[in-house]
């Protein structure tokens, strides 16, 4: 028997948001511990990896480790299916070939049920190895997202570039090129506002700009936002779920041949 | 001319 009962019910349907464009399907790995998803997209460009701890839940219960294969766009449709403030169950029978999904309206007096069927997945699991990041960069997650989003309408890629001054991102096309820095921040009233570096060497890297901005997806899940570049490595671009667990996309980078 | 490169590239599958 599985069941993880959410109170945050909106955060599982802001995780659904973060992870429904770049994958059509993935399986959900629940264990003792809590629920792992880990799935390339479909160009196997880009990794996602999502871990939510069964701290973070109301109710967990998992007797046996279970492999749930979803159909994320039919997931999607049934989390729309409910409110923001619903408190959202997630169960399933061991060996079962569906799951449900119980929402429960703040009073309770609105319960709905829906029940999908799991596919089989034969899904690639790769290792990542444990890496100490040349540059780690933490910054508001809005401001990334704004600069994914400006910087795409110069070309189809963008230079991030990591130096002790600070971070620049940097476009270029047929229209011009577009440079943004953001420095270090000194003091800041709200964390949340902080731009930090941490950064042992500088590293400039290239990356696609259509993956940056499909990982921006997940910003209504975290006021910051932190990306880990090592020369030649893939980019991390990590996504805090408050006290549950994380969201990281990996993004290979362009590189000369 | 840069070339984009797959994940598993340099995450190897288990």
């Amino acid at each position: 028997m599985f069941e993880a009962r959410l109170v945050q019910g909106a955060l599982l349907k802001k995780v659904m948001e973060a992870i429904k464009e770049l994958l059509n399907e993935a399986s959900f790995d629940c264990a003792h511990s809590g629920i792992l998803l880990q799935a390339m997209d479909n160009s196997h460009v880009s990794l996602v990896s999502l871990n939510l701890r069964r701290e973070g839940f109301d109710k967990y219960r998992c007797d046996r480790n279970l492999v749930m294969g979803m159909n994320l766009s039919s997931m999607s449709k049934i989390l729309k299916c409910a409110s923001n403030d619903d408190i959202i169950t997630m169960k399933a029978q061991d060996n079962a070939d569906t799951v449900t999904f119980v929402f429960e309206s703040p009073k309770q007096e609105k319960i709905s049920d829906y029940e999908m069927k799991l596919t089989n997945l034969d899904q690639d699991h790769l290792g990542i190895p444990e890496t100490e990041y040349s540059c780690v960069i933490k910054l508001p997650s809005a401001e990334f997202a704004r600069i994914c989003r400006d910087l795409s309408q110069f070309g189809e890629s963008i230079v991030i570039s990591c130096t002790k001054e600070g971070v620049k991102f940097s476009a270029a096309g047929d229209i011009g090129t577009a440079n943004i820095k953001l420095a270090q921040t000194a003091t800041v009233d709200k964390e949340e506002d902080a731009v930090m570096v941490d950064m042992q060497e500088p590293v400039t890297l290239t990356f696609a700009c259509k993956y940056l901005n499909m990982f921006t997806k997940a910003t209504p899940l975290s006021p910051q936002v932190c990306l880990s570049m090592s020369p030649d490595v893939p980019l991390v671009v990590e996504y805090k779920i408050e006290d549950i667990g994380h969201i990281r996309y990996y993004l290979a980078p362009r590189i000369g041949d | 001319r840069l070339k984009q490169k797959g994940i598993h590239r340099f995450f190897p599958v288990q």
